[in-house]
């Protein structure tokens, strides 16, 4: 097999061309991503470029290989998606003090939604649940 | 220097 970078592996998984998600390429970030020593921070750091993307089909599919990656991949992607760091690039895209007056409903609903499922999920991941109530708290995240 | 286990981290973002 020839050797991808996680960079080239992200372009394809979110490619604004693909016509439906690309599962094979999605599986194939989330695998690369285990294998690298330093894959789940250079990870994060592509995927929330791609979550901030304009174009809706994009983030949606950015998002898609987070949630795969949050499901199939380890503690140590889990615990970079546990960080302020990543956490702040997916407030930013909700707030309407950053993107998230720019940003689609359906991507921010996603956001929400992914990030609602985590404090349930991964109780112990403590940043996601302070990230969240901190959203509710701002009138971000209603009901 | 690289560190393999960067336990580093931001503050939380205020919106």
């Amino acid at each position: 097999m020839e050797p991808e970078t996680l960079e080239a592996r992200i372009n394809k998984a979110t490619n604004p061309l693909n016509k439906d998600l690309d599962w094979d390429g999605i599986n194939a970030f989330c695998e690369q991503l285990n294998k690298e020593l330093e894959g789940p921070p250079l990870a994060t750091r592509l995927l929330a470029h791609k979550i901030q993307s304009p174009q809706e089909w994009e983030a949606i599919q950015a998002l898609t290989v987070l949630e795969s990656c949050m499901k199939s991949c380890g503690k140590r992607f889990h615990d970079e998606v546990g960080k302020f760091r990543f956490l702040n690039e997916l407030i930013k895209v909700v707030s309407p003090k950053y993107l998230g007056s720019r940003t689609p409903e359906k991507v921010k609903s996603k956001i929400l939604e992914l990030m609602y499922s985590w404090t349930l999920g991964l109780p112990h991941e403590v940043k996601i649940s302070e990230a969240y109530q901190m959203l509710k708290k701002q009138g971000i995240v209603k009901c | 220097t690289v560190s393999f286990h960067d336990d580093s981290d931001e503050d939380l973002l205020n919106v």
